[in-house]
């Protein structure tokens, strides 16, 4: 553990409750992503498979099952309780185009041919992919919630630091680990056009808004 | 394995 993954980790668990607590506050999940909430849920079951038959620390143990938890908590908030609120006609991204190609991914990357191996794989390809129905939801919205964009920084912010954490990783391990490094970056890369407008707006006090 | 070392991260 390096402080790069600790408060990337901490980012990655602070996104968490910023969403739940936009969801509360507002009683509402306009501007949320079903599709992407799904997706997470997909992410952190299928990487999260060794709780059953590995212990790394008690640390990595609550992480896990709090991701899991969590993200199944949302998809509870958006399609029960606060179901009304939610229009999936703005959630329009086409989640097979994503999964399909994740599992092929997985098939050819992985490192060894054991169902947990592939699984796991397949959970990093489609967490580095999971974040483009609400990307594009709010593309095509045009505007966000400030609360809405602080999630999504925060937990952009968690993806940036793994990078840092990578190198460190790299020079007091001599390994990187090619699979989640390559779809780590790509992930990150992914939050660049979001980030710039976080910063030039929002951190301004101005409206997360796109141009026309 | 590095691999197998690195699936500490979550």
């Amino acid at each position: 553990m390096n402080i790069f993954r600790f408060f990337g980790d901490i980012s990655h668990l602070a996104s968490i409750f910023i969403l739940i607590h936009k969801i509360h506050t507002s009683r509402s999940c306009r501007g949320i992503s079903f599709k992407t909430q799904v997706l997470y849920v997909a992410v952190f079951v299928t990487r999260y498979l060794d709780l059953l038959y590995s212990w790394v620390s008690l640390y990595n143990f609550v992480m896990k099952v709090f991701f899991i938890a969590s993200s199944c908590y949302i998809l509870y908030l958006m399609k029960v309780r606060f179901r009304p609120t939610n229009d999936p006609s703005i959630d329009t991204f086409r989640v097979e185009y994503l999964v399909g190609p994740c599992a092929v991914l997985a098939l050819i990357f992985n490192y060894g041919y054991a169902v947990t191996e592939v699984l796991w794989s397949f959970s990093i390809f489609l967490e580095s992919v999971a974040i483009l129905p609400q990307l594009f939801m709010l593309q095509r919205t045009g505007e966000a919630e400030t609360i809405t964009t602080h999630y999504l920084a925060a937990l952009g912010a968690y993806r940036t630091l793994y990078i840092p954490n990578w190198i460190y990783r790299y020079f007091s391990e001599g390994y990187v680990d090619p699979i989640a490094v390559t779809a780590g970056l790509v992930q990150t890369g992914l939050y660049l056009d979001f980030f710039y407008v976080y910063f030039t707006k929002v951190l301004q006090g101005q409206k997360f808004e796109l141009p026309a | 394995a590095g691999w197998d070392i690195w699936k500490d991260e979550l």
